[in-house]
């Protein structure tokens, strides 16, 4: 599992 | 934020909006399948739990709370509201065999194995999906009425650009969120063959039954 990406789209 | 994201994020309120006022303005929810809505209900409450962890943006949260509070009226609307025009006859694609493969698939391939991470991960792939219920009732009944197929042309429209926004972002940051890519566009690949038909047969769509 890579880190959890920015979540920044909807 | 690019233009691309934004244009996409506002063609999937119209899309919303479109269906909204159809069914407001008729009263009716005659040919839109309510398990459509009920699993965007679903997309939209399981991706945006972090409205109330993680503040990103005044434009993030204030989409976050329209995209749910449209998608709750529009279930309302469908199930109680106009209930007796509802089309239960032809809303029957068996959202079982959407929910089990997409949950199975969130446990095993995710960011990390939180519930907030597997929670969101499983909103990106039933998205992918949900419009499913959707399409197999247009297949049934073998129309669909021109407003609904607008709605389903700026569904479509925003994916689009969504997958537009993560090549620029790809150029431009460097970043891309490989989940939601590959989900992404698989979910436009579906409506690549409504596109078709919305292009060459207009706006009232017969299927070939």
């Amino acid at each position: 599992d890579d880190e959890s990406k920015p979540k920044d789209e909807l | 934020m690019n233009i691309f994201r934004l244009a996409g994020d506002v063609s999937h309120l119209v899309a919303i909006l479109i269906l909204l006022m159809k069914i407001w303005r008729s009263k009716s929810c005659a040919g839109i399948s309510g398990r459509s809505q009920v699993l965007f209900a679903l997309v939209f409450t399981t991706r945006y739990l972090d409205l109330f962890t993680v503040y990103i943006s005044a434009y993030n949260t204030v989409m976050k709370v329209v995209f749910l509070a449209l998608s709750y009226a529009t279930v309302y609307l469908i199930y109680m509201r106009f209930r007796n025009s509802y089309d239960s006859e032809n809303d029957t694609f068996r959202v079982e065999f959407l929910l089990i493969p997409v949950i199975g698939l969130s446990f095993l391939e995710n960011y990390a194995f939180t519930p907030l991470e597997i929670l969101w991960t499983f909103s990106i792939f039933l998205e992918s999906v949900a419009i499913m219920p959707q399409l197999f009732m247009i297949t049934k009944t073998g129309e669909a009425e021109s407003i609904t197929t607008h709605y389903l042309f700026f569904l479509g429209l925003y994916r689009a650009l969504y997958i537009a926004n993560w090549v620029w972002r790809y150029h431009t940051e460097g970043f891309y969120d490989q989940i939601a890519i590959v989900s992404g566009v698989v979910q436009t690949i579906f409506y690549c063959d409504f596109f078709y038909l919305y292009v060459t047969r207009g706006e009232e769509i017969r299927t070939p039954s």
